[in-house]
């Protein structure tokens, strides 16, 4: 089973069509390992981005490096996951 | 001895106790829902469809499918929702049964049973559908993106590894291919309703072109007074329009498939979250999400039956 431990959702706001290029740009590096949950369409719409634990930090430092501001919507997603698991296990047991 | 009445529609459910779930329903209203099989999925999981229907052949029909994007889990738990409200509406609500005295309303709950399967075995992630991409080590194909309308175009991949990925061709997807079949076979089906999740938006065609849909004005305000009688309910903020103004350019998608083949009331909803969640919306969240959707997808349903073409 895949687990996602330590990876990120990061809710970020791109202030012009410039940066809704870059954000494109980066959604293609196939080193990287992200997932556009929203994906980038105009400023008006924000955009989320699954971030895997170990491309945080160069994603992280692109968007800062870009002035591209971001933050934090999920800060562990297997945490979620486990979450949810024990609720669906706590229901099935009623 | 099983009964719709245990079942915790507040909860998310596998596939099993899904598929179980439907035949209780079934059960529960002998004269009135059935359970029809319209092909199998690429690892051969049943493809079911629930069947509203107060009698008569082929009358004007409505479709509604959830859960065609596995990794959307609020949407098969709406749509398991909106199976039972329909069919413990009939004879109460007067909408309801205005509508199914004179329609019927088909709902796939579970549109990608082998994604879904994926989603609660493997990867809860998984947006795409099972099938082996000849040549790439990627597995899957959006099926959101498959359907034959504008297919090919930019608003999908040609890469098997991409989570927009078309496939070889159009409806090269069992579970697509199943449904192109159903409505076609069928024939007078009036209104195509996909259910997504997540953003709150309610789109109509044409997500592969620019150019507005000939019933863009209807379909316009059709979609305001639905939104503003979801937000009635809880609050939750709507935006609506045609797919290419209200998100972005999207080729192969399944209501410009519809509204292609003659299905003029095409309606894509994406359900909440608000922006705390994304696909991880909790199960607290299932009902007030089924909830406040209802009334707008009984101002759809009222709509066509008020409109007949």
């Amino acid at each position: 089973e895949e687990l996602f431990v330590g990876d990120q959702v990061l809710r970020i706001t791109a202030s012009d069509e410039e940066q809704i290029t870059l954000l494109k740009v980066l959604g293609e590096q196939e080193e990287l390992q992200v997932d556009f949950w929203r994906h980038p369409t105009s400023p008006s719409h924000p955009v989320d981005l699954w971030v895997s634990f170990s491309s945080l930090q160069p994603v992280k430092t692109f968007l800062e490096s870009n002035s591209i501001s971001y933050s934090i919507m999920i800060k562990d997603v297997q945490a979620l996951l486990d979450e949810e698991k024990k609720t669906m296990t706590k229901s099935r047991r009623t | 001895e099983r009964s719709t009445s245990t079942f915790d529609f507040a909860s998310y459910h596998t596939i099993d106790e899904i598929y179980d779930w439907m035949d209780t329903l079934v059960d529960d209203h002998p004269n009135l829902v059935s359970k029809i099989q319209i092909g199998q999925s690429f690892e051969n999981r049943s493809l079911y469809v629930l069947k509203f229907s107060t009698g008569g052949s082929n009358r004007s029909a409505i479709w509604l499918d959830t859960g065609i994007h596995a990794r959307e889990w609020v949407t098969q738990a709406v749509g398991v929702w909106t199976a039972n409200k329909i069919a413990k509406e009939y004879g109460q609500d007067p909408s309801v049964t205005a509508i199914l005295d004179s329609m019927d309303i088909f709902l796939e709950i579970i549109t990608n049973p082998d994604g879904f399967a994926f989603t609660h075995s493997s990867n809860r992630l998984w947006r795409k559908t099972r099938s082996i991409n000849a040549g790439s080590h990627c597995v899957g194909v959006d099926p959101n993106r498959n359907w034959d309308a504008g297919f090919g175009g930019s608003g999908s991949s040609s890469n098997p590894c991409s989570e927009t990925y078309r496939g070889p061709y159009g409806h090269s997807e069992r579970e697509v291919k199943a449904i192109v079949d159903f409505i076609s076979d069928h024939g007078n089906v009036k209104s195509v309703i996909s259910i997504h999740s997540y953003s709150q938006m309610l789109l109509f065609p044409y997500g592969y072109k620019r150019t507005p849909a000939p019933h863009y004005q209807e379909l316009n305000e059709l979609a305001k007074k639905a939104v503003r009688d979801l937000a009635a309910v809880y609050g939750t903020k709507y935006t609506y329009g045609s797919i290419v103004d209200t998100i972005y350019v999207a080729d192969g998608t399944t209501i410009d498939w519809a509204y292609d083949n003659g299905v003029k009331y095409s309606f894509t909803f994406e359900l909440r979250d608000t922006g705390r969640y994304g696909f991880l919306l909790p199960s607290t969240q299932i009902i007030p999400t089924a909830t406040e959707t209802w009334p707008a997808l009984l101002d759809i349903m009222i709509h066509v039956l008020e409109h007949p073409y």
